[in-house]
């Protein structure tokens, strides 16, 4: 049977339009993390290992909706989530509403292998953050201009939007007077 | 959203799932990634990380019902439960990756696309964004 791995960056209404400059990097992430996994496979790495390591280059990745990059609330905030959980053993970590923490899928698998629960949320996820000592940042850290502009759009449209929705294009009233 | 399902030399499968969520979200929703069994599941039999609409994807529990179906229909390719479960799921709300005990890998969608990348030990090698990719 032997090793198999699948990863993904969002799924949504992705126009064929959308341009290079938007693609190419994404596209480049994705093989970039493919190589790491299969390397770290062929080396007899994890599962739970692999997937941690692949979803931790996508958080990094401001590309994708997850880690820097996060999409922003209605306040203009990030509040990122994370879950893992390993076949074998049927444990689970998950971790809800967080703003500073790098990497939530590293602070969900210490919920998961630190703690007796599955879910930690909010100041509690935050807490345990601090007592763990994984990174944290400012949560200016992963507010990007391009999110900015899509909760603006996505206001403007009165819509909560999924990834990569486009926004709604203005109906030029000027022609029909 | 971004995930993550791996199967390794040793035949364990686990899954990881990280999302920012939607954009213009009310402050303090949640969303399907961590909820263990609608956006990110997996048992011995296969492993699943999904993505897209998260109020849908918790309503159809998408990941659980991929490793039921596994569970109780017998023969059931991993395939033939990913694309049941999609089916099930309003159009343009969900995605998933998942791969089984068996080694097989499945992508499925009902968006126009979804960022998505596999490899296997017997060569299987993709990279795409849309179906004809």
């Amino acid at each position: 049977m032997g090793w198999a791995i699948a990863l993904h960056g969002g799924a949504g209404d992705i126009p064929r339009s959308l341009p290079p400059d938007r693609r190419e990097p994404r596209l480049a992430t994705l093989r970039r993390c493919l190589d790491l996994a299969t390397a770290a496979l062929r080396s007899g790495s994890t599962a739970l290992d692999v997937v941690e390591l692949v979803v931790r280059e996508l958080e990094n990745c401001p590309h994708y909706n997850a880690g820097v990059g996060s999409v922003l609330t209605a306040d203009g905030t990030v509040e990122m989530e994370a879950a893992v959980m390993d076949g074998n053993t049927m444990r689970c970590g998950a971790v809800s509403g967080l703003s500073t923490v790098v990497n939530a899928v590293s602070l969900a698998r210490l919920v998961m292998e630190k703690t007796p629960h599955i879910y930690l949320a909010f100041h509690g996820a935050e807490a345990f953050a601090r007592e763990q000592g994984v990174e944290t940042k400012d949560p200016s850290h992963f507010i990007t201009e391009a999110n900015k502009e899509r909760l603006r759009q996505a206001k403007e449209a009165n819509r909560v939007q999924v990834d990569y929705t486009q926004p709604i294009p203005k109906d030029d009233n000027s022609r029909i007077g | 959203t971004v995930g993550c399902v791996a199967i390794d030399s040793a035949g364990n499968l686990a899954t990881a799932t990280s999302t920012g969520g939607l954009v213009n979200k009310m402050v303090g929703r949640i969303g399907d990634t961590p909820v263990i069994g609608a956006g990110t599941y997996a048992n011995r039999l296969c492993a699943v990380s999904a993505t897209g609409v998260g109020e849908a994807i918790i309503r159809h529990t998408v990941a659980r019902d991929v490793a039921a179906l596994m569970e109780y229909v017998p023969d059931l390719s991993l395939e033939d439960a990913a694309a049941r479960v999609v089916a099930g799921v309003p159009p343009g709300k969900v995605g998933l990756v998942a791969v089984s005990a068996a080694g097989e890998v499945t992508m499925a969608y009902n968006t126009t696309g979804m960022f998505r990348a596999c490899a296997t030990e017997g060569g299987r090698h993709e990279v795409g964004i849309w179906p004809d990719d």
